[in-house]
């Protein structure tokens, strides 16, 4: 319905607005709509890194996609939150630096929701309560260990 | 709320029967390449009501089943629970005393899948029902495969639109 | 042309098939095509890691893609080797024993190839002969600076 | 037959004329998220004669000028310069005697693109015949760009056999 789309937008958008300059440490992004129809109009992304001036959203970096892609992730996922969420080696494009950003805001949000990261990073794997260690002793059969920081460190570079 | 733990036996390279228990906070799933971490995260979907084979790497609903090893045979089944601890009652009605809620899936090469809540078999819809108040199933931004984070950022604007559609 | 494409074809996966256990230190991988009309039929991967059974290249994990993929690009890359070869961040979804095996590839092509690796991954910067290190100081502006391998991995890890 | 140098003015984040003198063997460029790495690529691929703003990123060609910061304005037009190392005479025919070959293609947003080969105004025609028979240009896998690998091996049989195709 019309006026559910447009709540349920304006909520993910003001949510977005907060949230990038927060993981950023400043710069700014918004949604647009692309027509005045709020029954078909399509949503458009903004985003601007702090001190760049953007012209299109694919002119981003890597790193810089995955971190605004995040924000509004974590902007709609605060419109629906559930008691969990998984997150699978989304930090894979981020310089260490915005690991740790990227970090920050989990521990924040894990306030309120249970987290599951899956990652290779050091510092992601850092800021963890508890880390489960996946291993593959027998080729094709997986096995769980509970593992302390130090084995996890170790764990996220070997093969199976 | 939160996830307790997690259940796996004969659900792709988790053979046999393995328990996960987890921390209310924050849990980090670790391990080199190929070992199983995003198997995990097909488990959990794929118990929670997931249809598509595609969104679970496959090309049918029984290729979540063990498929062998060069050591081991396939196996005919599959089954993933998950334990939420309930305690702040957020999934209320008639599950709402319980402490415990339990959602379980089973799949057989031959058959379809059945699901049980709290050990009492139920349809799919019982289970997506149970968990949408929750914020739980499709539509929802609770869980983020490998690989899918970039293309949300590169959507058309009319993609973008059916993402925020989908969370009203 | 039939022709000219099947002994394409067959060099590739030729190529494919000597690579892949290379690089994953065993099992097996090759390509096969779906029809027997050399005009029309399309190619199939089939790749399996050591150990495992597969049925379907879907199935593999996010690093075994990767490395599965980068083995076909190189076999591909063989049949028409140019005079430098531009690797953007391919080590991405390695853990670090992969990561480490991939650059022992590298450096054995590296023999008759020039390289360019774009990484965060302090392994793939360490074998580097030179390191060129960007830097945003003005938000905005990028500049050169060359680095030694210390710099190189601190610079990995800071934000523009 | 190796990459010398790059130069860069104008070339998106690259405002500032600047010299990319590489190793003949392997070369790492590293940077924090955003510093301009991708962009290097971009510029390579471009000067070589790519003519899809899509594969750089942009929507229309004119995306590669340097498009200003909070701090700088906008500039009007963007150059590319690589100067390959000829002495294994690589390239022959009429090139084939320097030992130094230089491609540069220049663009300003009101015209379009230039190309020089040595100094000398050449089509873009000539730029691809002078490298085709190096490997390098469309078709070849001498350039693989960020986040592109993994769906080589998640392409449609049809696809792989298009990428085999266009080798030969
Ligand atoms: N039905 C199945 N039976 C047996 N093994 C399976 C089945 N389905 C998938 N696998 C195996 O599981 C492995 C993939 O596991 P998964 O994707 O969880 O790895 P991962 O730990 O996430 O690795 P990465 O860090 O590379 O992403 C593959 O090697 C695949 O062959
Ligand atoms: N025409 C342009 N004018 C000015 N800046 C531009 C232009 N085109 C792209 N940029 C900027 O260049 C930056 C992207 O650079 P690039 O993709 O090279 O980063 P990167 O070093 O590869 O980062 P990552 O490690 O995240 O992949 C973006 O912030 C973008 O705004
Ligand atoms: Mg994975
Ligand atoms: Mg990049």
């Amino acid at each position: 319905t019309r006026e559910l789309f447009k709540q349920t937008y304006m909520k993910v958008k003001e949510a977005f607005q907060v949230l990038f300059p927060r993981i950023f440490r400043g710069g700014s992004a918004t949604l647009e709509t692309t027509s005045d129809d709020w029954l078909t109009t399509g949503i458009q992304i903004k985003a601007q890194p702090p001190g760049k001036r953007n012209t299109s959203i694919h002119l981003l970096s890597g790193g810089e996609k995955a971190l605004t892609a995040m924000a509004l992730v974590f902007a709609m996922f605060q419109q629906n939150p559930a008691p969990f969420c998984i997150l699978d080696e989304v930090d894979a494009p981020l310089d260490d630096l915005n690991v740790s950003r990227f970090c920050d805001l989990v521990q924040t949000m894990a306030n309120n929701t249970q987290f599951f990261m899956i990652s290779h990073n050091k510092l992601t794997i850092q800021m963890a309560d508890q880390m489960m260690g996946i291993t593959m002793q027998e080729p094709g059969v997986s096995r769980i260990v509970s593992v302390d920081m130090a084995q996890a460190i170790e764990m996220a570079g070997e093969t199976a | 709320m939160f996830l307790k733990s997690i259940k796996l036996a004969g659900f792709k390279s988790f053979v046999d029967p393995t328990l996960i228990t987890a921390n209310p906070r924050v849990n980090a799933i670790v391990g080199p390449n190929g070992c199983g971490k995003s198997n995990i995260v097909d488990a959990i979907r794929w118990v929670i009501g997931e249809i598509s084979a595609k969104q679970l790497r496959g090309q049918s609903m029984s290729d979540v089943i063990f498929a062998g090893s060069k050591q081991r045979k396939p196996v005919g089944k599959a089954m993933v629970e998950l334990i939420f601890d309930n305690t702040d009652a957020r999934i209320g009605g008639e599950y709402g005393a319980y402490s415990d809620i339990s959602v379980r899936r089973e799949v057989s090469r031959d058959g379809g899948s059945t699901y049980y809540v709290n050990g009492v078999q139920s349809r799919r819809r019982d289970v997506l029902d149970l968990l949408s108040g929750t914020g739980l199933g499709s539509g929802s931004y609770s869980i983020i495969g490998q690989g899918t984070v970039s293309r949300l950022v590169e959507a058309k604007p009319e993609d973008t639109r059916a993402h925020i559609e989908e969370l009203g």
